[in-house]
């Protein structure tokens, strides 16, 4: 859209309505759709991006701002889908692999978090949904999917920052997800969440340290993304499974991915290390926003091809 | 958030370990890295956001224990000011 700036940082109302210009000025490539509804009622949208084509297309799911105060992550999901809008018709790589993939695009998954982390508490991580009568908010969305949930790397104490809910996907905004990737799961190829900080490419599992059916395809199409982000402005990434590079977390989306069949789900964490930490400057939205978008090319070229 | 600090502490020992369990409960602190009191290790650095009022006694506990800490950001107040867009700025408003 004229004069939108990818280089702040955006309240919801104005990610709601870059969504509606998105989709109206390219309407040759983005549609916009419905997920489900907020806790707090708010309508969540998703973008798709897919070249009009016969042929049946694989799916690469990517979701940002699952932890409100992460906010450079709606901000990468924005940058990225600018992108590829800007750069599809003389980019070969994404020109091939449009030809065989749909890219969906969720900028803010966890929106009522993302708007209180606007409006009262900028470094709110929940979701807002209101626990034992009122007296305590929010779930940790990334600790409230099915699979492995509530064993361990969670707190059943709704005042913790890390509540993993009442039960599996008992938060709407987290079955809106689940159920739209269940339906159509045989077709998901990529699963991508990305979150701040820490500069890593995680692959499951989260909830036990065993590795992956397909540990090295993950590892190895993470490695050869990261190699590429260095190469952009230098920052070094972790690549591996999360319980062994990171902690052990259970209830995250991207184990619950792997575990419904999806073969390469991944998290990222952004920049930084931990100088700026969740308050990351404006002045490095953009390259952050330019290594990340290498890296995740490179997972779906990996992905393209294989 | 006026005043409040983020600190990096490295702890060296499971006796620091034990001690850093201990004050983050005891002084409601903001845990960035990791998540969780029972994740901390030895030799493995942490990130807290420090309300100005335990900065006093958290700073006093980790001299005590002679646990070594750097301050990451010295206001997070004035660094959340700073990334806010400037009202009536010129990026795109709806």
């Amino acid at each position: 859209p004229e004069g939108y700036s990818y280089n702040v940082y955006h309240p919801m109302e104005e990610i709601y309505h870059w969504m509606y210009q998105i989709k109206e000025s390219n309407s040759e490539l983005v549609t916009q759709h419905y997920l489900g509804m907020t806790y707090e009622n708010r309508p969540m949208y998703y973008l798709k991006i897919s070249q009009p084509s016969n042929k049946a297309k694989k799916i690469i799911w990517m979701d940002c701002g699952i932890h409100a105060r992460e906010w450079i992550s709606p901000a990468f999901c924005q940058w990225f889908v600018k992108e590829i809008l800007q750069n599809y018709k003389t980019d070969p790589k994404i020109k091939s692999f449009l030809q065989n993939l749909d890219v969906y695009i969720l900028p803010v998954l966890n929106i009522d978090g993302y708007i209180y982390s606007w409006t009262t508490e900028r470094l709110w991580r929940k979701s807002r949904s209101a626990h034992v009568n009122g007296t305590c908010f929010g779930t940790d969305l990334n600790r409230n999917f099915n699979g492995s949930w509530g064993s361990i790397g969670v707190s059943h104490n709704c005042s913790s920052l890390i509540f993993c809910g009442t039960g599996p996907e008992s938060e709407p905004e987290t079955k809106a997800v689940a159920r739209f990737i269940e339906k159509r799961k045989s077709d998901v190829l990529c699963f991508l969440t990305i979150h701040s900080y820490g500069q890593y490419i995680l692959t499951p599992y989260g909830y036990k340290t065993d590795l992956a059916s397909n540990h090295q395809d993950l590892v190895e199409a993470a490695e050869k993304a990261a190699v590429a982000l260095k190469e952009k402005h230098g920052t070094n990434f972790t690549v591996g499974p999360t319980s062994l590079v990171l902690y052990k977390n259970s209830g995250s989306s991207r184990d619950w991915a792997h575990m419904i069949g999806i073969p390469f789900s991944y998290t990222f964490e952004l920049r930084d290390k931990g100088a700026y930490g969740f308050i990351l400057p404006p002045d490095q939205i953009q390259p952050t926003c330019e290594e990340t978008t290498t890296a995740v090319m490179t997972i779906i070229e990996y992905v393209n091809q294989k | 958030y006026d005043g409040d600090q983020v600190l990096r502490v490295l702890p060296q020992t499971s006796e620091h370990v034990k001690q850093l369990q201990q004050l983050c409960d005891t002084l409601l602190l903001d845990l960035w890295k990791p998540l969780l009191p029972e994740d901390i290790q030895a030799g493995e650095e942490l990130h807290i956001r420090v309300p100005a009022s335990s900065l006093q006694e958290l700073k006093g506990g980790l001299n005590q224990h002679l646990i070594s800490y750097a301050v990451l950001i010295r206001d997070v107040q004035e660094q959340l000011d700073s990334s806010m867009p400037r009202e009536g700025s010129s990026h795109w408003r709806v």
